[in-house]
Parts: C-alpha cells; sequence; structure tokens
C-alpha cells in the first residue's frame, strides 16, 4: 500500500528525508 | 505417515502451461467483447485519452488476472479466526519475517489478534510515536519511494515516469460532471475543541466564513431539493460524455472561481455528489482539483510506501481540514518499488481514496492507494466509504464517486484534523 501526499506550499518549502529513507508516523518531512 | 513419506514415488511433471495460456487469452478476449480494449483509466489531461496497461510482459500477465478477486479472497482468508495455540507462534513467526517490532504494540498479548487481518491493522502503544513540529509529517510508517515539487501537472512516479495529477485526484466541475448520489458519511462525530487546537493554521477567506457562505447555503439547500426529486436509479451516469443541464448541481453552485480553496470550498458545498471524471473535452468546463496557487506557491508531492510487515494504520500528516474525498474505482496492482518501476501510471490505476482539502498554506490532498493485499481503505471519519467491493457496472474504472465533508464542521466546512491525529488505514483483502 502506498501514500501520495500532494500539497500546496511556498516555492522555499524543503524537504529534509532522503529518497528512500525509511520513516515513521509523526517523523518531520520537511520545512518553510 | 512415516512410510507414506518414504516409500511414496516423487514423479515430476510439467504445470500446464497452455491452460494457463488458454485463460489469459479468454480473459483478453472477454474484455475485448466488453468493449474495455484494455482502457483501465482515464488520462486527466486529455479526457479522450484511455490510460492503458502499458509496461514489460509481465505486467501484461499481471493485469489478465483477476487482482479484485484475489484481493477480496485473500481478505477472507485472512480474516478466519485461527486456533488460540497457533496465534503466538504464528504471529511471531510473521513479525520475524517481516520484522514487525512487538513491543511497541498496544494489545502485546499476541493471543488477543483472531486473524492475521487483525493483528495486520494492529494498534500502536501510545508515545511511540512523537509527532514532529514541523508542519509537514510522515503519515505513516514506510519507506519514502519519492518527493519533490510538481511542474506542468506532472507527479514523477519514479525517475522518468510521469502521471497526470489530474487523473490521480480527479477534475472537479464541468458539465454533466456530477449525478445526485446520495453517500452517506459519519455525521456523528462530534466537533469539539479539540477541533479548534490548531484554528490558526488554517487561513480562511472572510468570504469563505461570512459572505459567500450565504450563498452556498442556498446554493446547497437547492441542490437537495432537485436530488431529492432525481430518481436514484438515474443518478448513476455513464462514463460518456453529457451535455450541461441547466439547473445541475454544478451551476446552481456557481462562485466566481477566485482560488483554489475558494473553488475545493464551493464544491465541498455540493455537498454529495456522484460523477465520472469522463467529460467533454471542452477545456472552459472541466477544472483542475488544483487550477491556481497563492502566489509564491509550489505544488510538492511525496509517496511513502509501506511494505507488509509495516504498521498500516495512517493518520494525519498536517493540521488540515477534509473537504471531501473522492473514491476511484481501479485495479489493485501491487505498488512494490519493482512494479512501480515497471508499470506507468500505477498510481492512476489502482483503487484510491482522494482526501481534498486545506491547510495553512493551500490547497492540500492526501491518498492512500489499494494493491493487490491491501485494497481496503478505511477511513474513521467516514463510515460510508467502502473501497474493493465487486465492481459495479455502473461504477467503472477511471470513475469515481464523491462525498463531501461540510457537515462535519459547520464553520471549517469540513472534517478538521490535526497532524499525528489517525484517520484510517489499510486492511487485508
Amino acid at each position: 500500500s502506498t501514500v501520495v501526499l500532494v500539497f500546496e506550499a511556498p516555492k522555499d518549502f524543503t524537504f529534509k528525508v532522503q529518497e528512500g529513507q525509511k520513516v515513521k508516523v509523526g517523523e518531520a518531512l520537511g520545512y518553510v | 505417515l512415516h512410510s507414506a513419506w518414504k516409500s511414496t514415488p516423487t514423479r515430476w511433471y510439467p504445470i500446464p502451461i497452455g491452460l494457463g495460456a488458454l485463460y489469459l487469452g479468454a480473459q483478453q478476449a472477454k474484455k475485448k467483447w466488453d468493449g474495455d480494449k484494455g482502457v483501465v483509466g482515464i488520462d486527466g489531461d486529455n479526457d479522450e485519452m484511455a490510460v492503458k496497461l502499458r509496461g514489460p510482459w509481465q505486467v501484461h500477465v499481471m493485469g489478465a488476472l483477476p487482482l479484485r478477486s484475489l484481493s477480496r479472497l485473500w481478505g477472507y482468508l485472512n480474516s478466519l479466526e485461527l486456533p488460540v495455540w497457533s496465534r503466538e507462534p504464528g504471529f511471531k513467526l510473521y513479525s520475524y519475517v517481516f520484522g514487525c517490532n512487538l513491543d511497541e504494540l498496544d494489545q502485546p498479548d499476541l493471543k488477543s489478534y483472531a486473524s492475521l487481518g487483525d493483528f495486520f491493522y494492529r494498534r500502536l502503544r501510545d508515545g511511540v510515536r512523537p509527532i514532529d513540529d514541523e508542519p509537514l509529517v510522515s503519515p505513516a510508517d514506510g519507506r519514502l519511494l519519492h518527493f519533490g515539487a510538481i511542474n506542468g501537472a506532472k507527479v514523477e512516479q519514479v525517475k522518468g515516469l510521469t502521471y497526470s495529477l489530474d487523473a490521480l485526484l480527479g477534475k472537479t466541475g464541468g458539465p454533466g460532471t456530477p449525478a445526485a448520489e446520495d453517500v452517506e458519511f459519519d455525521t456523528n462525530r462530534a466537533f469539539d475543541d479539540h477541533d479548534f487546537a490548531n484554528i490558526n493554521d488554517i487561513d480562511y477567506s472572510l468570504g469563505d466564513l461570512l459572505g459567500s457562505s450565504q450563498r452556498k447555503v442556498d446554493a446547497n439547500s437547492s441542490i437537495k431539493d432537485e436530488q431529492s426529486s432525481e430518481d436514484e436509479s438515474s443518478s448513476m451516469r455513464s462514463s460518456s460524455p453529457s451535455p450541461s443541464t441547466p439547473g445541475s448541481p454544478n451551476e446552481d453552485a456557481s462562485v466566481p472561481q477566485e482560488s483554489t480553496t475558494d473553488n475545493l470550498v464551493r464544491d465541498a458545498s455540493v455537498a454529495l455528489s456522484m460523477g465520472t471524471n469522463v467529460v467533454p473535452a471542452d477545456a472552459s468546463s472541466p477544472r483542475s482539483s488544483v487550477s491556481k496557487l497563492r502566489e509564491g506557491n509550489g505544488l510538492f508531492f511525496a509517496v511513502i510506501y509501506l511494505a507488509p510487515g509495516d504498521y498500516h494504520r495512517f493518520h494525519s500528516p498536517a493540521a488540515w481540514v477534509v473537504e471531501r474525498r473522492r473514491h476511484f474505482a481501479g485495479e489493485l496492482f501491487s505498488v512494490s518499488p519493482y512494479i512501480a518501476r515497471r508499470l506507468s501510471n500505477l498510481f492512476v490505476l489502482n483503487e484510491r481514496v482522494a482526501l481534498l482539502g486545506r491547510w495553512r498554506y493551500g490547497f492540500f490532498s492526501m491518498v492512500p492507494v489499494g494493491a493487490t493485499n491491501v485494497g481496503s481503505i478505511k477511513i474513521n471519519f467516514d463510515q460510508a466509504l467502502r473501497t474493493n467491493e465487486r465492481r459495479p457496472r455502473s461504477h467503472p474504472a477511471g470513475t469515481y464517486i464523491e462525498a463531501g465533508y461540510s457537515k462535519a464542521s459547520s464553520l471549517l466546512r469540513g472534517q478538521p484534523l490535526n497532524a499525528g491525529e489517525e484517520m484510517g488505514g489499510f486492511r487485508l483483502g
């Protein structure tokens, strides 16, 4: 199963994760 | 047993491949006879273009299999109650093979899980998943497959493979798009003080709250009158384009298209509707779900893959308001990274529930996508949602059923959620 997020954010939004990284519920994905 | 094991001769013989080939051929012939011609969805960019299976031969073999039926059978088998003595060793073995952390379980007594399906949908102990303070957090345990910015309404599945954003989320409005189909949804969930916790995080226009809301209420009530007078059986429209009907819900609810959120709010006021995304190719009628962004903003995406051993409930990734959901009928291909690299349009082909709404920066959506082993998507605040059902003829691939959550909160006109709040999950089959 998969969850896809699509969202609007300021252009300086930055992901703070790496592709292929394991994540857990509540772990930060990005910041503005 | 011992003598049978020792004395029974082993005879090797070829699997009747010809029989399998005949079966696949018959399936293909049936599809052609039905007029599907391999069509499994509709391209959101060009409504005249059907999405067909594209990929190597493995993909086509998979496409010929009755995946939805297999998924339901899998779900049934895993709902069978296991003997108590077998539960602990069985679930321990499963945890060992798939890497589940049993220390995190809310209910550590493995014998209390009656079936593998129950164990699969296990709940975690409070506090084992702390919620970060950043505005966007992970909604699920899993592996981050891909993320980035969206350019030109195309989302990248993997490097080099893209799919249409409109096909993923569905288009909004358009002549003949919504047809009245009452969908029951959970209005019992009380709107309490907890729901206001992050109200300051979400941006509203004054018009949303005051001026235009009256118009929306009026539009809504007139829609309901029309819906109640309409024959229920005629509400399920075919997927072929239909002409604009004067006084249709969309036209009645006409509000200037000022922004994405306005569109979303406007459409949420068409409280419950069922429509298809097959609309005339007239560009002026259907609009993208994300038609206009705020100045200085962009669109981003992230894809999280949940492996079989992962915790399979999903939580809210941000403080946001869910205004509506679109349930897309579809196939149930595996969504493993192996298939994602080979099958283009995978997330557009599979059955999914697109939850649309807004957060502090504008548009926000979350799309749980089903797979062969986990075809059932559950949303806690939407008891009416039924996924992975035997597909009715009136709800073909590429179409969706839409429901609005405007009644969940009269102020926010949607279902408010805090970051980290449990929203639902994936169940086996």
